[in-house]
């Protein structure tokens, strides 16, 4: 309840024109906007406890139960032992989420808020290699490894190891729903074992850009 | 130098040889389609009386008409059986990607748009602007707050006679979601992932702005410029654009049913989270 109040108050200062048409000076739009992603942030609590039990309805938040957490620290106070993370990456904008580029392993959960079912081409920003994404039945998806456009690898505040964006088909997804998506980085061969070793040397541009990537 | 085309089962779109995007091609029906960026630059008035008014953050007052960005865009093709991309960059700051997913039926465009340049001393309103053969005669549509579609008539107004002194932002209309236009054969429609400012100054044309950045306040109270920043340079905005385009007299779903059903998707996406499966197997995590 706390969460969700930090993100009402904010909700209630952004009734404001201002707010809505961006007529306030910078600095309070610099402040509307630090509201906004601390309310939205504390609220990320919810989510993983809602989408915890729905993935599991047996599971039971475990760790300081009840305790208002003040939604300020909620990035500081380690999390209650979840069975699922079920982090944001709030810069999938600019193609940018630390857990995709550093982890081999990961799962994509869509939560989908409509009341019918839906798709969505997935992408996920990646360090390059190659990928397997499998679904909840054991069924392989197939994926596109496509470059993200220098424009955005030139972006002077994307802190970013990502050169790719691993795209897939999420279909089916229940209305009301979620699906989740198993993510494992695949080394392939000994030569891709050893390319693995090694860190990832920029690949020598083949030709002028448009072939290399046709 | 040679014209590229994207597409899946159920359309194509072409790019001429100076890059710009030039037809969209369904069922084997070409018609044209050329998109690109163009810019107001803001005027700028001392603020005494009407006429004098600088563009800024209550305003939108261009000073004469668009500038051309660029005369060629450099393009980088990327073709697979999920998606296929066309990477084009106008200039220093103004790219987009133009990409058809394998199984959809419209063309999604992704602009990243800044730093704008002001060394020059002048504020820039940066609009994305489409051109089709539509005869639509002035009119065009506009949503209001992603519901009803409100019926827009260039240099007119439905209650009063109105002699338009301002022959740009006077057909100017908030777009939250669509903004469309259509004759009797054609209909297209641009749906936006945020509120802009949008028009149809020429029958065919739609256009929205994506970015602005301006020098002078505009005396409405907040005497303040509307020149975002991060990190010491102009603020850089990236968003998207999705467009439906369609005969007219398609069967069911209608084009404006498949544009609401799109713009659902859209707009109350689903939610994406990421977990760490440590040294989880796939069996395991199953």
């Amino acid at each position: 309840e706390p969460h969700l109040n930090v993100l009402r108050e904010a909700m209630g200062v952004m009734q404001h024109h201002d707010a809505i048409t961006g007529t306030e000076k910078q600095h309070v739009a610099n402040d509307y906007a630090r509201m906004l992603h601390r309310a939205v942030g504390a609220c990320g609590a919810n989510t993983k406890v809602v989408l915890n039990q729905i993935v599991d309805p047996k599971f039971k938040r475990s760790g300081r139960s009840g305790q208002p957490q003040d939604a300020g620290d909620y990035h500081a106070q380690p999390s209650p032992v979840y069975k699922f993370g079920f982090e944001t990456c709030h810069l999938l904008n600019v193609s940018q989420c630390e857990l995709t580029e550093s982890k081999d392993s990961f799962t994509v959960t869509l939560y989908n808020p409509l009341a019918h079912a839906g798709h969505e081409y997935v992408r996920v920003p990646v360090p390059g290699g190659r990928y397997i994404v499998q679904d909840y039945r054991n069924v392989e998806v197939s994926t596109q490894l496509v470059p993200i456009p220098e424009s955005v690898l030139n972006l002077n505040y994307r802190f970013s190891n990502a050169t790719a964006e691993l795209v897939f088909l999420a279909n089916e997804l229940p209305p009301l729903g979620f699906k989740s998506y198993f993510v494992t980085r695949a080394v392939d061969s000994l030569d891709d074992f050893i390319h693995e070793a090694k860190p990832l040397q920029p690949e020598s541009p083949v030709g002028n850009d448009s072939t290399r990537w046709h | 130098s040679e014209e590229v085309t994207i597409g899946n089962k159920y359309l194509n779109v072409s790019f001429d040889s100076n890059g710009f995007l030039s037809t969209i091609t369904i069922g084997g029906v070409t018609n044209r389609l050329r998109q690109t960026f163009v810019y107001y630059e803001g005027a700028l008035g001392n603020n005494e009386e009407m006429r004098n008014r600088s563009s800024g953050a209550y305003i939108f007052r261009p000073n004469g008409t668009e500038k051309t960005v660029t005369e060629t865009v450099q393009l980088r093709v990327v073709k697979g059986a999920t998606v296929q991309e066309v990477h084009q960059t106008f200039n220093e700051w103004i790219s987009q990607v133009v990409r058809v997913y394998a199984d959809e039926g419209h063309v999604e465009f992704e602009w990243l748009v800044g730093p704008i340049p002001v060394e020059d001393g002048i504020g820039k309103e940066v609009v994305s602007r489409f051109y089709t053969a539509a005869q639509s005669g002035g009119v065009f549509w506009t949503d209001a707050n992603g519901r009803e579609m409100i019926r827009r008539v260039r240099n007119h107004r439905d209650t009063w006679n109105i002699g338009l002194l301002e022959k740009i932002s006077g057909n100017y209309y908030p777009v939250t979601t669509k903004i469309a236009l259509e004759d009797e054969n054609l209909r297209v429609a641009v749906l936006n992932d945020r509120a802009q400012g949008g028009s149809s100054l020429q029958d065919g044309s739609l256009e929205l702005m994506v970015h602005r950045r301006l020098l002078h306040d505009d005396a409405f109270g907040v005497e303040e410029a509307l020149n975002e920043k991060a990190f010491g340079k102009g603020l850089v905005a990236r968003g998207k654009h999705w467009v439906v385009f369609g005969a007219k007299q398609s069967a069911s779903p209608t084009p404006e049913a498949r544009e609401r059903f799109l713009q659902n998707r859209m707009l109350l996406p689903n939610w994406l989270f990421f977990s760490d499966v440590g040294e989880s197997t796939y069996e395991e995590w199953q």
